[in-house]
């Protein structure tokens, strides 16, 4: 590489349009990239360093805060409806740093990396004294606190049988003894009332998934569990590019290729923000 | 700044370019 004049970048205003611009299309790669939990939305734009890139367009360095909605990825609700979570609910931040390329107009994200963690305890204590605190997405009672609830929803559905798909977040309440849970769950080809051996049960190849809450309450001698289910419509299937250059259809290709849904993974803390690969 | 003491000095904008505002709360 010849020696020559130094790179600078351009100085920008983190409120200015076009960084607002370049903001929007991170907020929206992370929504569409995160594997699990809930919808982020844009709070504040930390900072921006514009370079110019040869032979041509400039690179977006930007560092942006995100605050969780209360739309699960999985909801088709777009962002513009969906709400900011209250602080009183256990507020969740995301900080991320992103690196997009502006050529002809358009951006393209070359870097994204998130982390995303909730506000501290004090935080909500402030705002809210008596409210719970996020808990541990693996503590029992959680984990029994899903299962109830899940087993009633499909006792009570005349239909598909719903399979949990992840634990998204878990309050617990000492008075009355209660825990407050939020989970994802998919439709399989059993119908529910049928159901036998759920281990037999498949995901269907057009993905249905729904979002659940749910809080099971301790009683003297047994407990109560209310659950409510929102089953959103199903996700059809998108042909996918194949290596020799065919595009295929069937029940082994991923239907929706920006959300990647794992199985439940109660190790993961309870404000996980994994954001998938990067497109380089 | 400096300038001669006669001559009145309009006050500009404070400029802030980063971090931008706050859309909804700090945490």
């Amino acid at each position: 590489v010849p020696v020559g004049p130094a790179l600078v970048y351009r100085e920008l205003d983190c409120d200015d349009p076009e960084t607002e611009q370049a903001a929007l299309v991170a907020v929206d790669y992370i929504n569409n990239h995160v594997l699990r939990g809930y919808k982020h939305t844009l709070n504040q734009i930390d900072k921006v360093k514009v370079w110019p890139r040869r032979p041509m367009g400039e690179v977006f360095e930007l560092e942006i805060d995100t605050l969780e909605t209360t739309c699960h990825v999985l909801d088709p609700t777009p962002l513009a409806n969906c709400t900011v979570r209250p602080q009183m609910q256990h507020a969740v931040e995301g900080d991320c740093d992103f690196r997009l390329l502006k050529q002809d107009g358009q951006f393209t994200v070359l870097f994204a990396k998130c982390d995303s963690s909730p506000d501290s305890a004090e935080d909500v204590r402030k705002v809210c004294p008596q409210c719970p605190l996020l808990a541990p997405l693996n503590d029992t009672r959680v984990v029994h606190a899903v299962d109830a609830a899940l087993t009633a929803f499909n006792a009570q559905s005349n239909g598909s049988y719903f399979r949990l798909v992840e634990v998204s977040r878990a309050q617990l309440t000492p008075l009355p003894p209660s825990t407050y849970v939020e989970f994802a769950v998919a439709a399989t080809d059993c119908v529910a009332a049928e159901v036998t051996d759920p281990a037999k049960c498949n995901l269907l190849a057009e993905k249905q998934y729904g979002f659940c809450k749910a809080t099971l309450t301790e009683k003297v001698g047994g407990e109560d569990v209310a659950v409510t289910c929102t089953v959103f419509q199903t996700q059809p299937l998108i042909p996918q590019p194949q290596p020799d250059g065919t595009e295929a259809v069937g029940p082994t290709v991923v239907a929706d290729p920006g959300v990647t849904v794992p199985e439940a993974s109660p190790d993961l803390p309870a404000a996980a923000l994994v954001v998938g690969p990067v497109v380089v | 700044k400096v300038v001669q003491p006669d001559v009145a000095v309009a006050a500009g904008p404070v400029v802030h370019p980063c971090p931008g505002r706050i859309r909804h709360f700090k945490i």
